[in-house]
């Protein structure tokens, strides 16, 4: 209806502007606690020289996660949604206004932990990256189809617990995304292990080169 | 406003529906993949004789966790809500037409996985349970209240991978519920081991009785 309409106009102005500074934008989504932050300050631990990162986190409360990315050197806007399960594209130009967009390459906007509502609110971002945690169950694509329709690439997270996980297979968690007619790329990785985030930065610097 | 009130006045006719029959009604609440399925079936197990039991299952889609609890002779109704992410007391109204109200002592509604809305939305139910998987973080009291607030119970989940997850601290996660002026009792559970079951039992047995 007129929301998702206003939100589309406010999202194609944040995508705009972003453009306008050669800003990739990824918007990551998942479960609460899929390890998204985790996978963040793993990404900041390793990441390539010269590249230049800020971070939107988004939450019900607490400025919890933006702290642990500052923690890092890396600078975090937090935005508490108080009972939105969801950011939307106002709550992220408003996030834009407190940033340095000059001195930005990639944004990465944490989104709210849900695995239904944030697919459906386009934030001015460029790419869908959707983390599935091993713990969580590999069914998890076929059970919340609208999340992981919308991914365009599906992290398989917190991969050095797998010896202990004998049920996930991470093949079945792929072919339950296939099935939803999605050729996203999938990657497996350890944010404590450190397990597949070289391929997680390869990806990222694809999509810099394809937006950018 | 008038969604939420309509949805009260349901609710209300749901609850005296339960009540002349009477049925405990539990809400299971929890992020996906937290373990609410595989706490019914250790649930189911362990079942005390003579205790009738019966599951209403939410989902966005799939029939995976009804077949789950079908699996081991329970009877179980499976909602999908195509895009809904939370159950509300109009659907459940539809469920409880499907069961025999007459052969149940406890009703157990496995909410949509998600761990903001589905606190909002009274079903008809007497007690809130939320679940909360040692993989998840001991944070996520603090930055979903929402949810917390609401539970009459905390259940944190899969204490058998605690070996394998220092920074998860059972103490810290009951704090951060307390935090919230949450008087919640907190069980410790592991539904593949069977840790913590009995008392998950000795507390539905005390609030059967307390409500019938
Ligand atoms: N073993 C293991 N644990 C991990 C990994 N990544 C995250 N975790 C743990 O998972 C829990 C949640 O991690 P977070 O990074 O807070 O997850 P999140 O998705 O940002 O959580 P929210 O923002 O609250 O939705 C924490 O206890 C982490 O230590 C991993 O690669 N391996
Ligand atoms: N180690 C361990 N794994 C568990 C335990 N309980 C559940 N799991 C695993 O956690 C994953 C999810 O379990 P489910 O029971 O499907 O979780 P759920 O909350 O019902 O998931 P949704 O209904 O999809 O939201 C599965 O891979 C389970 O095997 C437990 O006590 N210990
Ligand atoms: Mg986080
Ligand atoms: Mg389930
Ligand atoms: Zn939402
Ligand atoms: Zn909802």
């Amino acid at each position: 209806g007129e929301l998702l309409a206003a939100n589309r106009r406010q999202a194609e102005a944040n995508r705009a502007r972003l453009d306008a500074h050669g800003i990739l934008t990824i918007n990551l989504m998942s479960s609460p606690g899929s390890g998204k932050t985790a996978l963040l300050e793993a990404t900041i631990r390793t990441l390539p020289a010269g590249l230049r990162i800020a971070v939107i986190e988004g939450d019900l409360e607490t400025e919890n996660d933006a702290e642990r990315i500052r923690a890092l050197g890396v600078t975090a806007h937090q935005i508490t949604t108080g009972t939105a399960c969801h950011l939307d594209a106002h709550l992220v130009a408003l996030g834009l206004d407190q940033l340095d967009l000059d001195a930005i390459d990639i944004l990465f906007i944490e989104n709210v932990g849900n695995l239904v509502c944030p697919a459906s609110f386009d934030l001015g971002h460029h790419r869908n990256v959707t983390l599935l945690s091993v713990t969580e169950g590999d069914d998890k694509p076929a059970k919340y189809p609208v999340m992981f329709r919308a991914a365009d690439l599906m992290l398989i997270t917190k991969s050095d617990l797998l010896p202990h996980l004998p049920e996930f297979s991470p093949t079945r968690a792929e072919t339950h995304l296939r099935r939803l007619a999605r050729d996203a790329e999938v990657i497996t990785v350890s944010a404590k292990g450190g397990d597949g985030i070289p391929l997680w930065h390869e990806w990222l610097a694809r999509e810099r080169r394809h937006y950018h």
